[in-house]
């Protein structure tokens, strides 16, 4: 079994060999990806240890390599159909936002429940009501829950998602949510990049 | 010097702590500390040396403690005023997101290029014309941008940002920016959150 502290930092690997890789940057050392990923580069070596060989010693990694070796080893090489429940601001910059169905997540259906909301067409998709989650979300294959509600409606939006038969949420409202053992749930939350883009303003003004 | 993986990380501890106390946790252990974060806990000990001494064996992390040393030590602990550049969707989202104040960024200024959207009032602050952001900026001490336009606009936007004094940026357009070396910029992108949800989805299945 992989520790699940590894898993959340190759989904980062990936996240940045990707953004190098959309500079046309085609390999990286081993200290600049760490660097990029606020890790140690023994931490990297680490990691991919459990897939198998990977850097070339004094190259670093080739990084198209590194993306498809990590993406087949995470079971993530495929395309996953989402449902997106509350299209408000977030919610509609969510089914306009490129980086998600770039990065093979496609948003099938998007479902809210304010009657201003149900019946407009985003991107190619109608918002629903909440209440036909249950018919849509396994005639769609959907496999993936998407809420953008505000945080005090966000459980509700998660027991709709679960029991339409969602295998996994990622949230982008902030509060925690109840779900069985078997759901995962990812937070998406920001802040850091506040805290880090800070220190490095002091950092800036105390050279 | 402080390592640059190391503020990426204590910026990460500070927001999960934050969390757990938004969940009313006022203790943690290092174990499920460093499984939150996503490190080892031998790595939060590390990091954490390089600003005193701070759990207590045994027991682990007082919360609520340990979030004011690191904010203290990062010179987190304060007021930063930010200016918005792109009131789209995401834009007026992030105008409306609490979790933003109530981490001590304080959105003063929001402009934006197109006429249908300057003149608006959202959450008491008037949308204004990017050309005025030169005087707006100074007089509001505002230190902080964030950029949310579509990806081909944002470098235009940095540029203004920069050139009307801001001291760092953080960025939600997927593009990257070409900054003076001594202005910090912070990518926000949630795809590692898409990965690792994807991988639990798989990880379930196979159990
Ligand atoms: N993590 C991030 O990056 C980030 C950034 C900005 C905002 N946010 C958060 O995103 C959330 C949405 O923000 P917003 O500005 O788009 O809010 P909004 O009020 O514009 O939109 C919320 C939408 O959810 C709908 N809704 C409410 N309850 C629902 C339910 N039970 N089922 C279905 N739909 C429901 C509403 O009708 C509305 O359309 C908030 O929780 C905010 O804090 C997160
Ligand atoms: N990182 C994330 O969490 C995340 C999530 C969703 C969307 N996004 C990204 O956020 C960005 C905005 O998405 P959206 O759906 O809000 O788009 P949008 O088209 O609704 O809004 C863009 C706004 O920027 C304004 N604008 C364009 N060029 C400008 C300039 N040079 N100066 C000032 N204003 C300018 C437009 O007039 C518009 O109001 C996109 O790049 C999208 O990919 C990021």
């Amino acid at each position: 079994r992989i520790p699940k502290a590894t898993i959340g930092r190759l989904a980062v690997y990936v996240q940045v060999l990707e953004s190098l890789r959309r500079d046309r940057v085609e390999v990286v050392s081993s200290e600049k990806l760490a660097q990029a990923c606020s890790v140690n580069s023994s931490q990297i070596r680490k990691d991919l240890a459990y897939f198998g060989e990977f850097g070339v010693r004094g190259v670093g990694y080739y990084i198209q390599e590194l993306i498809t070796s990590i993406k087949r080893s995470l079971g993530i090489d495929r395309v996953w159909n989402c449902a997106l429940v509350g299209v408000g601001n977030l919610g509609r910059a969510l089914m306009k936002h490129r980086d998600i169905p770039r990065k093979g997540f496609v948003i099938k259906a998007a479902f809210d429940c304010d009657p201003d909301r149900i019946g407009l067409v985003i991107k190619g998709i109608e918002v629903m009501c909440l209440s036909r989650i249950k018919e849509v979300v396994p005639s769609l294959d959907v496999e993936v829950g998407f809420i953008s509600t505000p945080p005090e409606r966000a459980q509700r939006a998660a027991n709709f998602l679960i029991e339409a038969g969602v295998r996994g949420i990622v949230t982008f409202a902030p509060a925690r949510l109840e779900v069985p053992a078997n759901i995962p749930v990812e937070y998406v939350d920001f802040s850091h990049h506040l805290y880090a883009v800070a220190f490095y303003i002091n950092q800036e003004a105390n050279k």
